[in-house]
């Protein structure tokens, strides 16, 4: 079930007869170039190739089995099991609406995954949600949420941005959106709805100032649910980011998007990885039912290629 | 980052994680080393400082030398056609285009809003334009974004702008029509403008991975993509991929995004960028 990538290049360079401590190495170099060409962090392929050696060395006892082919199998099953389990639970409150909170970099489907996550509930879940436009720094990013509580008839909290600019010169900068969200909590209640869901503005995770105003959020809110919204091209660069949102936020989860694209998803076992939080949604699509559970091992395949 | 000054093969195969972490990809990293084996090899390269620059060097001749300048039509208007995968920094960057061509006074420009489909694009345009003080040609919600590009040509043509700028919603690579309406808004621009785009600008986030180089084939499957915009360099990534997509494709990197502002837009500067790769 694996394609031919990976498994043709082992079974190429792997001599037949039993697995051998040198025709593991040799195979272990072809999952290297194949995890690189797949995005995935450099840091985190020394580490994985470390844990299938281990394990592939454990199994050089067991005959009858084609090398190359045991390799692949081991890698495969590391692969799924370090990027699982499937995990789409969402923290309920108890009292009070459940409050989800959306961050990462700018572009990678935020405001989008809003919308379908929204869909997700109503549909699957029987949940009533409000949509909150905590953006506002980006032209028309309160439209463009307002467009999908359109679209899907859902309520959408917002704000005029440049209100209260007079006394956003009393509070310091930060304090807006977590007055937004808080509001839009406050509104949720108030219309009878279980949900909050918080679209808040991209940035990146080495400015201060943004950061700092996402802990604000997160602490005025306390939020059952803070999903760290993934581009799935993303290369190298993903334990990075990940590494520092994660860091300062605690996220509870991973949503990695654009996945009906032709990229690898590498960044899917990078942040794993270095977060340990569960990718929980993959997102395939711009359509607002483009929203679909994670599977570890249909991921597992798609990076290996 | 080097340990002292002395060189040995194992100290030339640790730059190879700074390259692979700046994304450049295996294949042109493990050329590179090779290269800079070699250079050790054969005596030519004695000590860390040597290699850097050898390396630094090497890189630079692969990013093609001179920075080139956005293109001018020899008559005016120019059409430029921007384009790339979701959320690459797209319409932000269409923004800071038009910051450069009108902040001297100098440029007329006229954006089209060719993104018809997704929610409030054309609002984020127009706000844009608004902030710019620049026209703007926009069509009715779901409009054919063909028909919007050809109306901005005319126009652009009859009124006299300088230049055209047209956005265009993001899409896949991978999706064949959407692809194929990319190539049609390409091609009505000829009615009025017969030697129109004069420049196909390729938003890539500097986040993306390898499949960047993917999505530049892609699109210059369809399009006559001139130049790169390598948006969001502000950031931690490097966007080492464009030095693959410049060596196999051609296509130079013209200018950097730096931020989300009209003014964080810079031309490229090969030297810069490859200091900023290696650290
Ligand atoms: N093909 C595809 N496109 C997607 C997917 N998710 C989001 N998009 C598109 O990606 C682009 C960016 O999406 P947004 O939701 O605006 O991203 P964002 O994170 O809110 O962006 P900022 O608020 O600017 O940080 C849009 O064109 C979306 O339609 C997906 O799963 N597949
Ligand atoms: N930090 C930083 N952010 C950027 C840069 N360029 C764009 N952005 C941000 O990236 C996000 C997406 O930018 P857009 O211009 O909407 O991207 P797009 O390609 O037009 O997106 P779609 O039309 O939905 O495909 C926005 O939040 C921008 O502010 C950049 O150079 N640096
Ligand atoms: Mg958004
Ligand atoms: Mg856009």
């Amino acid at each position: 079930q694996l394609t031919d990538g990976l498994s043709g290049a082992i079974s190429r360079l792997v001599s037949r007869g039993k697995l051998t401590e040198a025709n593991i190495d040799e195979g272990l170099r072809e999952v290297r170039k194949a995890l690189l060409e797949a995005d995935v962090a450099l840091p985190v392929i020394k580490d994985f190739i470390d844990k299938v050696k281990a394990k592939a060395v454990g199994q050089l006892q067991i005959e009858g089995v084609d090398p190359g082919q045991q390799i692949v199998k081991v890698v495969n099953d590391e692969l799924v099991a370090l990027m699982g389990p499937i995990d789409t639970r969402i923290r309920e409150q108890g009292n009070g609406p459940t409050i989800i909170m959306m961050v990462g970099l700018q572009g990678a489907g935020k405001t989008t995954s809003c919308g379908k996550l929204a869909k997700y509930l109503v549909e699957k879940k029987r949940r009533k949600p409000v949509l909150v436009a905590a953006d506002l720094q980006r032209p028309a990013a309160i439209d463009q949420l307002k467009v999908l509580g359109e679209q899907l008839g859902l309520p959408v909290y917002s704000e005029d941005p440049n209100a209260s600019k007079g006394l956003t010169g009393i509070f310091k900068r930060g304090s807006r959106a977590a007055e937004v969200c808080k509001n839009g909590v406050k509104f949720a209640t108030q219309a009878g709805c279980d949900t909050v869901i918080l679209d808040t503005a991209g940035r990146l995770h080495i400015d201060d100032d943004l950061m700092k105003e996402l802990r604000d959020v997160k602490e005025r809110l306390e939020p059952q649910n803070i999903f760290l919204v993934v581009d799935a091209m993303t290369g190298q660069d993903a334990v990075k980011s990940a590494k520092e949102f994660n860091d300062q936020l605690a996220v509870d989860g991973v949503i990695l998007t654009k996945l009906d694209g032709d990229a690898r998803g590498g960044a899917a076992l990078s942040i794993k990885a270095v977060t340990g939080k569960t990718i929980k949604f993959i997102g395939t699509g711009e359509k607002l039912d483009r929203l679909e559970e994670f599977h570890p091992d249909r991921m597992a395949s798609r990076v290996l290629g | 980052r080097l340990l002292g000054g002395g060189l040995d093969e194992d100290i030339i195969d640790s730059l190879e994680e700074i390259l692979l972490r700046a994304d450049i990809g295996v294949t042109a990293t493990q050329r590179l080393i090779g290269g800079l084996k070699e250079g050790y090899r054969a005596g030519n390269l004695k000590d860390q400082a040597q290699v850097l620059e050898f390396l630094k060097t090497g890189l630079k001749e692969k990013l093609g030398g001179e920075a080139p300048k956005l293109r001018e039509a020899p008559k005016p208007p120019t059409v430029v056609i921007v384009a790339g995968v979701n959320g690459s920094g797209k319409t932000t960057s269409v923004a800071k285009l038009t910051h450069l061509l009108t902040r001297g006074g100098e440029k007329k420009v006229l954006l089209a809003a060719c993104d018809t489909f997704r929610a409030a694009a054309v609002e984020q345009l127009a706000t844009w334009a608004g902030r710019l003080g620049v026209d703007i040609v926009r069509g009715q919600t779901g409009a054919d974004p063909a028909a919007v590009a050809h109306d901005a040509c005319e126009k652009a043509l009859k009124q006299g702008y300088d230049y055209l700028v047209i956005d265009t919603a993001g899409r896949l690579h991978t999706d064949k029509n959407l692809m194929r309406e990319l190539e049609k808004i390409a091609r009505v621009g000829k009615k009025h403008i017969p030697d129109s785009p004069h420049e196909v600008l390729l938003v890539l986030d500097a986040t993306t991975g390898q499949n960047a180089v993917r999505q530049a084939k892609e699109f210059l499957e369809v399009l006559p993509v001139s130049g790169i915009i390598l948006a969001k360099l502000d950031g931690t990534a490097k966007g080492g991929i464009v030095v693959v997509i410049r060596e196999e494709l051609g296509i130079p990197v013209k200018f950097v995004g730096l931020g989300e502002q009209p003014t964080d837009m810079q031309p490229f500067d090969a030297g810069v960028f490859v200091d900023g790769l290696l650290s």
